[in-house]
C-alpha cells in the first residue's frame, strides 16, 4: 500500500 | 531529526516563551495582535490533530503539547485577563483576519496532498501559518514604538521557518523522494513575508537604536 505520508514535522 | 530542524524547533519555541513571558511578568500585551495569536492558535488546532492517532515521538507529542498550550494561553490571557486585556491595543489591531482562515481554507479543499479530512486540515494550517503574522505586522506598523521582547518575539518566529528550509534542503539530499512543494512553498512564503521586518530589524541592532 502507499506509504501513509506521516507528518513528522512539527 | 536534523539540526536544522532542532534548531528550528527551539527557536519557534523560545518565541513562543518569550511572547508568554513577557505577558505573564509584565501583564502587558501592547503591540501585540491578538489576532495572530489567535491564527497561530488556529493553525496548532488543525496541524495537530493528528497527536491522538499518529505517535511520532515523545519530543514531537511535548513539542506539540507546547505549541497547542502556549498559544491558546496567550489568547487567554489578551482576551479575558483584565489587567493583560487593558493593555490591548483594539483599534490598531483592526486586520480582518477571518478573510485569511476562510481564503486558507478554500485553497486546502482545491490544493492539497491528498482528499482526507486531516490532511486538508494540515494543508489549511500551513497556508494559514505563512499569513498568520500579517495582523502583527501591520500593527507594528502602526504602533510607533515597538518593546524589545516584542521584536525578539518577531524575529525568532520568523527565524524558525528559515531554519525549517535548511532543514526540507537538507533532506531532500539525504532523503529519497522527500519532495512536499506544499511545505516548500508556504515556507518560503512565510519566511519571506518577514524580509523587511528582518531588515529593519538588522538595521536597528547595528546602530544599536530602537527598533522603529
Amino acid at each position: 500500500i502507499e506509504h501513509e505520508f506521516e507528518h513528522d514535522e512539527l | 531529526m536534523n539540526i536544522f530542524r532542532l534548531a528550528g524547533d527551539m527557536t519557534h519555541m523560545f518565541s513562543v516563551l518569550v511572547l508568554l513571558l513577557k505577558i505573564h511578568t509584565i501583564k502587558s500585551c501592547a503591540g501585540v495582535s491578538v489576532k495572530t495569536q489567535e491564527l497561530y492558535a488556529i493553525v496548532f488546532a488543525t496541524r495537530y490533530l493528528d497527536i491522538f492517532t499518529s505517535f511520532v515521538s515523545i519530543y514531537n507529542t511535548f513539542m506539540k503539547l507546547v505549541f497547542l498550550g502556549s498559544s491558546f494561553s496567550i489568547v487567554w490571557y489578551m482576551r479575558y485577563h483584565k489587567a493583560v486585556h487593558r493593555t490591548y491595543d483594539r483599534e490598531q489591531d483592526t486586520f480582518r483576519h477571518w478573510f485569511l482562515v476562510l481564503s486558507c481554507l478554500l485553497l486546502a479543499l482545491l490544493i492539497h496532498e491528498k482528499f482526507t479530512f486531516l490532511e486538508v486540515l494540515w494543508t489549511f494550517s500551513l497556508y494559514l501559518e505563512a499569513v498568520a503574522i500579517l495582523p502583527q505586522l501591520v500593527l507594528l506598523q502602526r504602533t510607533r514604538n515597538i518593546d524589545n521582547l516584542t521584536g525578539q518575539y518577531i524575529f525568532l518566529l520568523g527565524g524558525y521557518r528559515g531554519l525549517y528550509i535548511l532543514n526540507w534542503i537538507y533532506r531532500y539530499f539525504t532523503e529519497p523522494h522527500f519532495v512536499h512543494w506544499i511545505t516548500w512553498i508556504t515556507g518560503l512564503v512565510q519566511t519571506l513575508l518577514y524580509a523587511d521586518f528582518f531588515y529593519y530589524y538588522f538595521l536597528s541592532w547595528k546602530n544599536n537604536k530602537k527598533l522603529n
